[in-house]
């Protein structure tokens, strides 16, 4: 038996936005330590996980490993149906087929019960190798999204080069080009501010589909801060936390030098 | 602006 009870049941719609233009459907593993969701896009070139841990939920209880093969284009249309301040709780059987999911208003007085239909999904889990990344930038999620946004007037692919004290994103096109720079700020425990953590002080620079970067901001009402990592011809790692017990990351495969 | 590269090549099936 699986019963996850989220108080703050606008988190799932606010992640389902971030992963449903991206993956059409994903198996969402239960377990004792919560729920988790690994996916690709067709193409291969952008993987997204969502890590929602037993303790974001005020109840969890999963006696057996349960997989919910979930069509996310149903779920988001289920969870629309839920109010932002609804309490929201996910149950399943051992080996379910489908899966209910209820919705309580903040005042216990109305009550929505909702079942999807669960799929089989055949879907390869990949490994993810730790990386030692060159360049940690922190910035303001409302902002990165507002630049990746205006970087994509200028063409399909968005330049990100971090230096000291520096993150800079830039796009050329046809119709011009564009350069907007970020300076680190004094204070970092600010979530408007912006820090850049650099190993060895090697300035890295690293061009990515602005396509995709454009589908992952569609995370930033999850998080007030979005995380960027970088590392010389490797993927780009994306993440938007949520609250200290879970997060939803996205890892991008660069663009390379023909 | 430079050829997409997969994801593929840098992390394997599990």
């Amino acid at each position: 038996m699986f019963e996850a009870r989220l108080l703050q049941g606008s988190i799932l719609k606010k992640a389902l936005e971030g992963i449903r233009e991206l993956i059409t459907s994903g198996n969402w593993e239960c377990s004792s330590a919560g729920i988790s969701m690994q996916g690709m896009d067709p193409s291969h070139v952008a993987l997204t996980v969502l890590m929602l841990q037993n303790d974001l939920f005020d109840q969890f209880r999963c006696d057996r490993n349960v997989t919910l093969g979930l069509n996310h284009a149903t779920f988001s249309k289920i969870l629309k149906c839920a109010a932002n301040d609804d309490i929201i709780t996910l149950k399943a059987e051992d080996q379910p087929d489908e899966c209910n999911l209820l919705f309580q208003s903040a005042n216990d007085d109305k009550t929505s019960d909702f079942i999807i239909k669960l799929t089989d999904i055949d879907q390869e889990t990949l490994g993810i190798p730790d990386t030692e990344y060159a360049a940690t930038v922190k910035v303001p999620s409302v902002e990165f999204q507002r630049i990746c946004r205006d970087l994509s007037q200028f063409g399909d692919t968005i330049i990100i080069s971090v230096k000291k004290g520096c993150v800079e994103f830039s796009g050329t096109g046809e119709i011009g080009s564009a350069k907007i720079a970020l300076k680190e700020s004094g204070n970092v425990d600010d979530d408007e501010k912006v820090s850049v953590e650099m190993d060895k002080d090697t300035p890295c620079s690293l061009s990515f589909a602005s396509r995709y970067l454009n589908y992952f901001t569609k995370a930033t009402s999850l998080s007030d801060t979005v995380t960027l990592q970088l590392c010389p011809e490797h993927p780009l790692v994306v993440s938007y936390d949520i609250g200290d017990n879970g997060s939803l990351k996205y890892y991008l495969a660069p663009k390379i030098e023909e | 602006s430079g050829k997409q590269s997969s994801l593929m090549s840098f992390f394997k099936k599990k």
